[in-house]
């Protein structure tokens, strides 16, 4: 699983 | 940055303007909930609250200043300005009903259990049902200015966009977030029967209404 806290969406 | 979530952007961006121009121009909110409108300032403000700490680039942080002042302008021209033409009476859903158990949620689901992170999972969610009081309205009311339906067509497409986004990140970077794309998708379904009624009536010329 990826970093969900790479919050790049809007 | 993809172009299916750059195509969701601007559609998000065209309806928050269309309604503010609509309401700004005919000086006028006949038709509009400003409950879903609170609620889509909510959203914003509980998802943005990263916008001076977290900085991803000059798109994302114009594009999030922009959702908060015009979402904000919104509601104070509907609750302020051009209260008097404010429908209050149709306009009846209970926010409580949808901020509660979307609060609730948030606590129990989310990705990290931080005060930042839980705001932002109840952003998610919260953005998932925030439209229900504008649909609610227009079915007491059984019909919507065009301009609303243009408004509600943009907003719904912002998200199913989004949808095409998040695939497009799996396949491509393998990135994806369960919880967004979950409520993405139950905010999406939320418009199906608008979806349809907009396009057998709307483009074709005829005024939306819901059989009553």
């Amino acid at each position: 699983t990826l970093d969900y806290n790479r919050k790049d969406e809007l | 940055m993809n172009i299916f979530r750059l195509l969701g952007d601007l559609s998000h961006l065209l309806a928050i303007i269309i309604l503010l121009l609509k309401i700004w121009r005919t000086r006028s909110c006949a038709g509009v909930s400003g409950k879903s409108q609170i609620l889509f300032a909510l959203v914003f403000t509980t998802r943005y609250l990263d916008l001076f700490t977290n900085f991803i680039s000059m798109y994302n942080s114009a594009m999030k200043l922009i959702y908060l002042v015009c979402s904000y302008a919104t509601v104070f021209l509907m609750y302020f300005k051009f209260k008097a033409t404010y429908d209050s009476n149709h306009d009846t859903f209970r926010m409580e009903f949808l901020v509660v158990p979307v609060g609730g949620l948030a606590f129990l689901v989310n990705h990290d259990f931080t005060p930042l992170e839980i705001l932002w999972t109840f952003s998610i969610y919260l953005e998932a049902v925030a439209i229900l009081p504008q649909l609610f309205m227009i079915s007491k009311t059984g019909e919507a200015e065009t301009i609303t339906s243009h408004y509600l067509f943009a907003l719904g497409s912002y998200r199913a966009l989004y949808i095409v986004n998040w695939v497009f990140r799996f396949y491509t970077e393998g990135f994806f977030d369960l919880i967004a794309i979950v409520a993405g998708c139950v905010q999406t379904i939320l418009y199906c029967d608008f979806f349809y009624l907009y396009i057998t009536k709307v483009l074709k010329g005829k005024q939306l209404t819901l059989p009553a």
